[in-house]
Formats: structure tokens, sequence, C-alpha cells
């Protein structure tokens, strides 16, 4: 990597802050995080504890599948189902810390990662589009 | 750019070939379009016209918001409206001899980008995954 002098930014200039960030708690019903999703056009936000700690993503499709019946979506279900009984908590997390490669190699497989300080309290997304747009500025030296 | 040799790779190594993309067509009614999206996952798939030429994108957002009342989502009228009716046709396309750059800077604002042929005929799709694969693998020099 001699030549190749890597944007020197880090996650904290990257990211978008949590309180730009929709998010979801655990104990919402399915109805509500679908009501966020679909008011915000996202396809998946962070869900929080109720001390704001990041416990996992959920989005529509799981949302929509939890309700699929033999002949259609079952919406009247969403309101008996909760936020951590869907959601997918096994997602990789990053730190203010962390350098700009490390953001690159963990969202070619996510649209967004989420940014936790060392107790687990939630800082904030990484985009694909903020890395994107980085490297394409940097393309261009 | 003279220090930086970009990916000589072009589109038609990076993209998903046609028979490998979900899409729905014109005509189809939203029922059946949302029950692409949830069984495949996918947030948005291309839009195709009878003839295999590409006409637009459509994902689970603008699908919801449709049928959404004020007091709950109405899915029952998912059978009444049509695919052409709410798609977005407003989006950039890109063609085989396009470069890596160009590639680049279109998936910046779009998670992925439908590839065509002079005539119009749908070809495959560029994802974002797909370019940040890359650039990690050329930042590794
Ligand atoms: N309101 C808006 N204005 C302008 N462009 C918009 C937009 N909503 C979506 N986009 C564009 O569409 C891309 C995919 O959005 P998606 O909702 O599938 O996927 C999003 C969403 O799930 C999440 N996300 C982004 N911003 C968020 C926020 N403020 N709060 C919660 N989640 C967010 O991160 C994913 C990746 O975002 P990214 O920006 O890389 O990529 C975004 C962005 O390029
Ligand atoms: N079945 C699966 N297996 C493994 N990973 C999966 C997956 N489905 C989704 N992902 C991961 O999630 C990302 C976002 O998927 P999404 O469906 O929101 O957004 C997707 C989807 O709207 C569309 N797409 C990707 N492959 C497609 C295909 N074969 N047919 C139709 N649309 C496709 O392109 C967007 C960007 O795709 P990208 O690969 O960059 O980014 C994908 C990929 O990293």
């Amino acid at each position: 990597l001699e030549n190749l002098d890597l944007p020197e930014i880090n996650v904290e200039q990257l990211m978008i802050s949590s309180e730009k960030v929709a998010h979801v708690q655990l104990g919402n019903p399915l109805e509500h995080a679908l009501l966020v999703l679909v008011k915000s056009g996202y396809s998946a936000v962070p869900v929080l504890d109720s001390s704001y700690k990041f416990k996992g993503i959920i989005g529509k499709t799981v949302i929509l599948n939890s309700v699929l019946g033999l002949e259609r979506f079952e919406m009247e279900r969403l309101s008996e189902k909760k936020v951590n009984e869907v959601m997918n908590s096994d997602t990789p997390c990053l730190n203010r810390r962390d350098d700009f490669l490390t953001c690159l190699k963990t969202v070619i497989n996510h649209p967004f990662v989420c940014v936790v300080d060392d107790e687990g309290y939630f800082d904030g997304i990484i985009t694909r589009r903020a890395i994107l747009k980085q490297l394409n500025k940097y393309l261009h030296v």
C-alpha cells in the first residue's frame, strides 16, 4: 500500500450520527416497525433497547415474511408480534476508532453497519453510499 | 489518474446477467410484485415489458405506500393495481461498454443499476456489492 495513501478519513467523519438515524425499539410491535420503515422509505433500520444500546437490525422482508399466510399477507397479526421476535441480531458493528479500510470491508456485504461505543451504546451508522462517495473522490487524484 | 491504474474490469465482467436477476413485468398486479420481493428478499427489482425491454424499478416501499390507508395497510387493494402504476421509471442505465469509473459513479446513489443494450433490451444489473468487492481487491495492491 506504499503508493496508495488511503483516504485518511475515519469512522467519525463518515458516519451518520445517531440522532439522524431512524430506529425502532426491541419491544415495539411489528406494526409500528413496518410503519417506520414505510414512512422513512428505508429498507432496514437499527433496533435499540430502552437504554439506547444497539441490539440488531430489522427490515421489511422479515416483517412481511412473518405474516405471509397460504393465501395472503395476514397484516392483522402484526400487532401481536414484537420487533425482538423477528429482528436479525447477528450483524457486524464498527467502533469510532476504526479506519477506512475496515469500513470498506464491512460494507461489502451490508448496506449499512452500526457504530457502537465500548459499552455497546449506539453512535450512528456507516452507509455504502458514504464509502462509495469517498472512493470516487479518492480515485480522481 | 496517471499513478492509479484503475481496475481494468468492465461492465460485462462485473454484472449479474439477466437470467439470474429476479424481475417483474409491467402488467403484473402489485400483489404478485410484492410476493416476488418478499420471497426473493430483494428490496427492489427491475421491471421489464413483454419483449424483455427495461422499463423501470419497483420496490417494497412504493407498493406498501400505495395501500397505506388511515388506519391500516389495505392489502386487498394490491390485486387492483398494476406494477406500471407505481414503478419508478426515472432511473439511470449502463451499457456493456461502460468502464469501471462510470459504474462507480452510478452506484453512489443507487443500490443497483440496470444494464441495457442499444435497443433497450435488458442485459443484467451492476450491484454496489460487486463494485465494493473490486475496490477492496484493488486497494490491497
Ligand atoms: N431519504 C433518502 N434520501 C436520499 N437517498 C436515499 C434515501 N433513502 C434511500 N436513499 C438511497 O437509497 C439507498 C438504499 O437505501 P435503503 O433504504 O435500501 O438502505 C439504507 C437504509 O437501510 C440505511 N439508512 C440510510 N440512512 C439511514 C437513516 N438516516 N436512518 C436509518 N437508516 C438509514 O442504510 C442503507 C444504505 O443507505 P445508503 O445511503 O448507502 O443508500 C441509500 C441511498 O443511496
Ligand atoms: N440472496 C442474497 N444473498 C446474499 N446477499 C444478499 C442477498 N440478498 C441481499 N443480499 C445482500 O444485501 C444487500 C442489499 O440487498 P437489497 O435486496 O437491499 O438490494 C439489492 C437488490 O435490490 C438488487 N439485487 C441484487 N441481486 C439481485 C438479483 N439476483 N435479482 C434482482 N435484484 C437483485 O440489487 C441490490 C443491491 O445488491 P447488492 O448485492 O449490492 O447488496 C445486497 C447483498 O449484499
